[in-house]
């Protein structure tokens, strides 16, 4: 059983990835995200950091025997079990599938559109309003696969609901809840998802965004 | 092939998303 | 022993991977990239072609027996075998990591300084500028990750390698070369890759550039 460190700065939704996998393997993970054991801006430009995890980037794991990883994927895959990752060949493939997805069509929208809303970004009028069609068109997809289905892989929660559901909060939490009545399978699919204990252990409570966030300058 | 790259989906502007994304948790953290 | 269709358009970078994999695990693998079998633009628009990749991204892979995928490192892993993607779940979560690792750190940066010079894209000069220095950073890092190894993952080839190579392709043929001296590590093992029979069967003769590509209007 997995047993280490993961370093990254609070609500950090990549490190959630990790953390809800260590809830469903049992494997023991400290979480350090604020001084002293971690400053981000700091201990991650420190030389013994870097030497660990040359990039300098967070999430970043160590195990209680060295063994170093960075990339959320690969540590939330490490901290995982064999449902999670998916128990058959197939069903590995389809996870490793819709993390992917998670990466390349969730997460670009999704950071034009939220950013200004968050003062991370300057307001762009053009990129926003071409996220959110972006967004539409992948919540649509989502929606038709959950039609019938609870979970995105088989019958129970994997890696693959995990990496979605991540790539998703700060959307739904912020800007989606206008959306959501048009997307009723992905709604029922992320409330499903983050009210399982080993979600809320991590996340907390969830709440769905009451109205629309703007720019915040 | 060239006309079926300038089709993919690239996400050039990432870099600028992460040094962003960067500086404000920086900021948050002190 | 996977056995399916591999749909995409001809020289795309993404779609050797799997069937780079595919090559390594004797995957039987049928690769439609011209008419009539498939026509990127009009075949991947299809109603038919839809129904089951309803993103209509290539490449996307269908089994004989049925089963779809869609998202390329999904479809290398399926057609690879245990050696390529980890034996150990150490080795896999470290294959996971670079796989990642290619699509966040190599694949924006690289596409971002090759496109002008395929005349894809506008030539911006400081959008460039940093994409190279983004570009040596990464570099710098594998290079120093290669020191004391043959390949990213242990003693053999695996899905990391293999990843990371198809995402440098670009970048070798047409801008490296002139900093190829500087990473010699990562030109070694580059090298070393693309002269693998499993490579070679795919990617043929791969030419590092002689000459840095400018700005193609």
């Amino acid at each position: 059983m997995a047993a280490g460190t993961l370093y990254t700065y609070p609500d950090n939704w990549r490190a959630f990835k990790a953390q809800i996998a260590a809830q469903y393997s049992g494997a023991s993970l400290k979480v350090a995200s604020a001084a002293p054991a971690f400053t981000f801006g700091q201990t991650n430009r420190s030389p013994v950091f870097l030497k660990n995890f040359p990039l300098g980037k967070v999430p970043a794991y160590q195990g209680a025997d060295g063994f170093c990883l960075f990339e959320s994927n690969a540590i939330a895959h490490y901290l995982g079990n064999e449902e999670l990752r998916g128990a058959s060949p197939e069903a590995a493939a389809q996870v490793l599938q819709w993390v992917s997805f998670a990466d390349s069509e969730i997460i670009p929208p999704a950071s034009a559109w939220v950013f200004p809303t968050l003062g991370i970004m300057q307001f762009n009028k053009q990129a926003t309003e071409q996220a959110k069609e972006d967004v539409k068109k992948v919540l649509t997809m989502l929606n038709q696969h959950l039609n019938t289905r609870t979970f995105l892989v088989g019958e129970r929660v994997s890696l693959a609901d995990i990496a979605v559901v991540c790539s998703m909060l700060t959307l739904f939490c912020r800007s989606l809840s206008l959306l959501s009545a048009a997307f009723p399978n992905v709604t029922r699919w992320f409330v499903t998802c983050v009210n399982q204990p080993q979600f809320k252990a991590v996340l907390g409570e969830v709440k769905l965004c009451e109205k629309m966030a703007q720019f915040d300058a | 092939s060239v006309d079926f790259l300038a089709q993919e989906k690239i996400w050039f502007d990432k870099a600028r998303y992460d040094q962003a994304e960067r500086c404000f948790y920086e900021r948050m953290n002190g």
